[in-house]
């Protein structure tokens, strides 16, 4: 039930480029542009409807130095408490897992221990400590992760890392929800002489007010 | 829910790359807003390889450091107005620049102040240039400023100066409303609350009646 990465970007189109005016030239490749990094999204059977894309994966070649801000509600879903805890105890992450369709949020301690099998399992897969595996999770409030799909979709997921354009846009696209077109963006530029680049991607349509610390 | 995965191959001590993050989610991801409701799974996430070869960044007081801060700056801001320009059933982004504040901060409150006003994303959905709901949505923002200071340009038309009301043409700025929802595009609202150096942009979109379709049929 797994959709080829490279049919990916058949569901929804990019969206237009917003990037603001400064010394960088915008280059493809959204969170796959800097060096050591790889990313895949596919159909995990974890949507309600469809078979757009539901899970990504990005992962890093290296122990990469970690941040995250997540947001101040006090409702916080289980894998915003998970993430948390781990950073606040490790500076480094390896790989991070998002899911669409279940946000795992209000789901109490069985969506926290969903949380922590899904980040065990990644980390199986890729020879990991299990601390270094990261989980971002956005869909319905309230309702827990397919956990079983998900775990069955981890070794197709693992196997479609790619390091190309097509690796990025995919993951950006298995990460949207209701959202009406992709987000990823990558530059480029020369810090201190050595060129360096900078990608990322984002979901987010609504329930848009965030208040991250 | 709003959700980003940063990746970079520039080479940074950890506490740095953990302040340079903060700055850069409180310029973008923390300055959008498309319905007022904060999410229970916001986060952002931001890796840094190393491996570009480049010096380590291990302090704020350099050039590298300024560079990698605004090019972090960049692409958060980027991704942040994709997702205000994505807004369910928004027809247009708004973007609203602040100056003149005393500070960043400041700043920054009054434009999401601004960018989240329900009555002024529906005044630019229904192509009314109303000057007054952007004015009420700074003044409440928790700013202190003088309102004889407040200036309200609409896109390149100006709509309010020295806190009074100007008079200007109706149907230009309804048109230039209007153009942006046509195409999708960009409303700019540029305020400014006096002389200080701080200042800011925050994003929204308008608010149409699609939004209470979308969001009555997608349940909890």
């Amino acid at each position: 039930i797994c959709a080829d990465v490279d049919l990916a970007s058949r569901y929804i189109p990019a969206a237009p480029i917003l990037l603001p005016d400064g010394p960088w030239k915008q280059i493809p490749g959204g969170v796959t542009a800097a060096q050591g990094f790889k990313a895949a999204g596919i159909y995990g059977g974890l949507r309600a409807k469809g078979e757009k894309p539901d899970l990504a994966l990005v992962a890093c070649d290296v122990d990469a130095i970690a941040a995250g801000t997540f947001t101040t509600n006090i409702v916080a879903a289980a894998p915003v408490i998970y993430c948390r805890r781990l950073l606040e105890n490790s500076t480094m992450a390896r790989a991070v897992l998002i899911n669409a369709g279940q946000a795992n949020a209000a789901t109490g301690d069985a969506g926290y221990q969903d949380t922590i099998d899904c980040a065990n399992a990644l980390a199986e897969h890729l020879n990991l400590r299990s601390d270094r595996v990261l989980i971002e999770s956005t869909g319905v409030i309230g309702q827990r992760i397919k956990k079983e799909a998900l775990l069955r979709a981890l070794p197709k997921l693992v196997d479609s890392l790619s390091s190309t354009v097509e690796g990025a846009d995919s993951a950006a696209i298995a990460i949207t929800t209701t959202d009406l077109v992709s987000k990823s963006i990558a530059i480029e530029t020369e810090v201190g002489g050595t060129t360096i680049r900078v990608g990322g991607m984002a979901k987010g349509s609504g329930m848009i007010h965030p208040n991250m610390a | 829910t709003m959700l980003g995965v940063i990746t970079t191959d520039a080479l940074v001590a950890s506490n740095i790359w953990r302040e340079m993050v903060r700055i850069s989610v409180n310029r973008s991801f923390n300055q959008i807003t498309v319905d007022g409701d904060t999410s229970t799974n916001d986060s952002v996430i931001a890796l840094a390889s190393g491996i570009s070869g480049s010096n380590k960044i291990s302090s704020f007081d350099n050039y590298e450091a300024h560079q990698l801060q605004a090019c972090l700056d960049a692409v958060m801001q980027g991704l942040a107005k994709s997702i205000a320009w994505d807004g369910e059933g928004a027809t247009c982004l708004i973007e609203v620049h602040v100056t003149g504040a005393k500070n960043e901060t400041d700043a920054a409150k009054i434009a999401r102040s601004v960018a989240s006003s329900s009555l002024a994303k529906a005044a630019v959905y229904g192509r009314d240039p109303n000057w007054g709901r952007i004015a009420c949505a700074a003044g409440y923002a928790g700013v202190d400023f003088d309102l004889n200071e407040l200036q309200i340009l609409l896109g390149d038309i100006p709509l309010m100066s020295k806190g009074q009301p100007l008079p200007f043409d109706r149907v230009a700025a309804s048109d230039y409303l209007r153009q942006a929802g046509q195409t999708h595009g960009t409303v700019e609202i540029h305020i400014s609350i006096g002389n200080g150096q701080g200042s800011s942009k925050g994003w929204g979109c308008d608010l149409s009646y699609d939004y209470v379709k979308i969001n009555a049929e997608y349940t909890t």
